[in-house]
């Protein structure tokens, strides 16, 4: 464990915790995709099945059943609780291209062939490319609001965060995870965009609005 | 290095 890794940690819990907020203090889950939600859960439940196989530290164990929890509960909100406001006719990516070939991906590249590993793996895969259905709604829609590009920018900070620590663990000759560290750059880069409009727009007290 | 880790990341 090191500074950048737990920042990370808790940066992306962050961004949970804002999306829950957001969605409980308006009552609304307006301009957040649930599909993108729905494929965060798949990746958390696939990942942290190990939970019932190994211990790492009481850290580990506490932070998988938060990120599990939370997780299910914002697919409650959105999809059950205030269904109402769930914004469906703008959520449109197709998940399947996501979900198949991450499985696929998974059955060729992995470390191991067992079940507990293609299911690390896929969640590895998925969670790179998870956060794609949202970035597509806020594009078609033009616009966000300022709670969900903060909820984004905690999210891509998590990211970033991931790879300073990969590389101080690098420099410690710790060993680390190749396929981790290739998803996790691409799952970074996807929010470079993102992150650029973050800084320039929404830091500057206005409204995230992408070019016509 | 890069391989064979054990799952210690979230």
């Amino acid at each position: 464990m090191n500074i950048f890794r737990l920042l990370g940690d808790l940066s992306h819990l962050l961004a949970i915790i804002i999306l829950l907020l957001k969605i409980w203090n308006s009552r609304s889950c307006a301009g957040i995709s649930g599909r993108s939600q729905f494929l965060f859960a798949i990746v958390f439940t696939a990942r942290y099945l190990d939970l019932f196989f190994t211990f790492i530290s009481l850290y580990n164990t506490v932070m998988k059943i938060v990120f599990l929890a939370t997780s299910y509960g914002t697919l409650y909100l959105m999809y059950i609780k205030f269904k109402a406001t769930y914004d469906s006719n703008h959520d449109t990516f197709r998940i399947e291209f996501l979900i198949l070939p991450a499985i696929a991906l998974a059955l060729l590249i992995n470390e191991e062939f067992t079940v507990i590993e293609i299911l690390w793996t896929f969640s590895i895969y998925l969670e790179s490319v998870a956060i794609l259905p949202q970035l597509f709604m806020v594009s078609k829609t033009g616009e966000a609001e300022s709670i969900t590009s903060h909820y984004l920018f905690a999210l891509g900070s998590y990211r970033a965060l991931y790879i300073l620590n990969w590389i101080y663990r690098w420099f410690l000759t710790e060993k680390l995870n190749a396929i981790a560290i290739v998803a996790g750059i691409v799952q970074t880069i996807l929010y470079c965009d993102f992150f650029y409009l973050y800084l320039t727009k929404v830091l500057k007290g206005k409204k995230l609005q992408l070019p016509a | 290095r890069l391989k064979s880790t054990t799952h210690d990341e979230l």
